[in-house]
């Protein structure tokens, strides 16, 4: 990765660098031409594993599996595809102009465009030119995946106070990485920070996207992908 | 949980069979 961190002593956070998943690679389907059909079911096959991997890491998130089941479910139903999104824009922050859907899997503008992806691709470029420009290292984007995850504003969360808790330990994991890390620049968590609202807005935007493909019924979609697409409804 | 049936499976038991 592109910009490396270093060694932390937050336990919060070597925690949570320990439980990152690993590579999803795609395994596009030889029988079917190359073709935007093609990159569109290659794609949501790997968003339906990923969306797996996602669930798993969750619970290995600190606190997370504290929350009542029904809380566990609304901050995943509403926060998923920011956590995607997220993960989507660390691996690409090595690349010019493509994203990095998979370990072996970038799609540049113009295979963004023959897909349908031309609005995502630009959303997913700015959102990438913010993190490239803070240098984002990995402790951060783990940190700020969790951050996500727990800042999910669901409307269905039971118990607000279990929530914010756990907020509150991320934010404080962060703040402790940064001050040991990056002392020199006071305001540098408030900034990652406030990329969260860029990160929803893109997550909003590929959501859209993917509920306009289900729509048009071309690609085939698994069922944990349309369960949590339709929980976004 | 009854929509979002395999979510509340995959939290509870952690058992993908049908995704």
């Amino acid at each position: 990765h592109v910009f490396s961190g270093k060694k932390t002593t937050n336990k919060v956070v070597s925690h949570l660098i320990l439980v990152e998943p690993g590579e999803v690679f795609a395994t596009p389907d030889p029988s079917l031409p190359d073709s935007d059909l093609r990159t569109l079911t290659t794609l949501c096959e790997l968003i339906n594993r990923e969306l797996l991997m996602t669930i798993g890491w969750a619970k290995h998130v600190p606190g997370f599996s504290a929350l009542s089941l029904v809380d566990q479910m609304a901050l995943l139903q509403s926060a998923w595809m920011e956590v995607l999104v997220l993960g989507m824009a660390y691996r690409s922050l090595a690349l010019s102009d493509e994203l990095a859907v998979g370990g072996n899997l970038a799609l540049c503008r113009e295979q963004c465009r023959r897909s349908g992806l031309l609005h995502l691709h630009a959303a997913l470029l700015q959102l990438i030119g913010k993190f490239r420009k803070a240098k984002l290292d990995r402790e951060e984007f783990v940190v700020m995946k969790a951050m996500a995850l727990a800042n999910s504003d669901s409307t269905h969360i039971e118990n607000t106070e279990a929530v914010l808790s756990l907020q509150d330990r991320l934010h404080e994991a962060l703040q402790d990485y940064e001050s040991e890390h990056h002392a020199e620049d006071p305001h540098r968590s408030g900034k990652l920070l406030m990329t969260l609202p860029l990160l929803r807005q893109t997550a909003n935007e590929a959501v859209r996207t993917f509920c306009q493909i289900r729509l048009e019924g071309r690609i085939p979609m698994h069922k944990l992908f349309l369960e949590m697409l339709e929980a976004k409804i | 949980t009854e929509r979002h049936k395999i979510l509340h499976r995959l939290l509870q038991e952690g058992s993908p069979s049908d995704i």
